[in-house]
């Protein structure tokens, strides 16, 4: 463990923690991609199924719980409990545009072709482009809550910071994961323009993001 | 390649 990696894993917890309490408590899901919420839901699930069968620590084992539960909540918040508010006419990305591709390539490339590998695979793969359907969104509506835009910021950052990870790692212990770190850069260069509006339009006490 | 441990990244 490092502090990049620390750092990253906090920023992403941050990150589910904000939108689960900005659905939870505004009682909203307006604005939010009920399909990209469905994606990480998926990629948390095609990727922790470990959880059972390999213990690494007491640390990795609750995160992993509690983003599963925080992401099955969050997608519970929108489907049901609040799907009144749920956009659905404005959250129309193909998102089989995404699966059909990264479920292919997760049987081409991955490191050993057994089932939890290649869910494994699938969920770094799926991860790179599930927040696309909420990117798509925000450009589909032209705007975003201020809270939402947070979201997006400290999502993007636990990506960057992992790419930071994986420097230090292959410097200090040789470690290097190339589909992890391919499908990491990719993630995070698809945060690069909302980084952008992040800084030069929310950062500057805007209530919230109105695009161009 | 068999990658030899376990994924320990969240």
């Amino acid at each position: 463990m490092n502090v990049f990696r620390l750092l990253g894993d906090v920023s992403h917890l941050v990150a589910i923690i904000i939108l689960f309490l900005k659905i939870f408590r505004s009682k909203s899901c307006a604005g939010i991609s009920g399909k990209s919420q469905v994606l990480f839901a998926l990629v948390f699930t095609t990727r922790y199924l470990d959880l059972f069968t390999s213990f690494i620590s007491i640390y990795n084992t609750v995160m992993k719980v509690v983003f599963l539960v925080l992401s099955y909540a969050t997608v519970y918040l929108i489907y049901l409990r609040f799907r009144s508010s749920y956009d659905s006419e404005s959250d129309t990305f193909r998102v089989e545009f995404l699966l059909v591709p990264v479920a292919g390539l997760s049987f081409l490339e991955n490191y050993d072709f057994t089932p939890i590998e290649i869910l494994w695979t699938f969920s770094i793969y799926l991860e790179s482009v599930a927040i696309l359907p909420q990117l798509f969104m925000i450009t589909k509506t032209g705007e975003a809550e201020s809270i939402t835009t947070h979201y997006l910021f400290f999502l993007g950052l636990y990506r960057a910071l992992y790419l930071a990870n994986w420097v230090w790692r292959y410097h200090t212990e040789g470690f290097f994961d190339q589909i992890a770190v391919v499908s990491g850069v990719v993630q995070t260069i698809f945060y690069c323009d909302f980084f952008y509006l992040y800084v030069t339009k929310v950062l500057k006490g805007n209530s919230k993001l109105t695009l161009p | 390649y068999a990658l030899s441990m376990p994924h320990d990244e969240l």
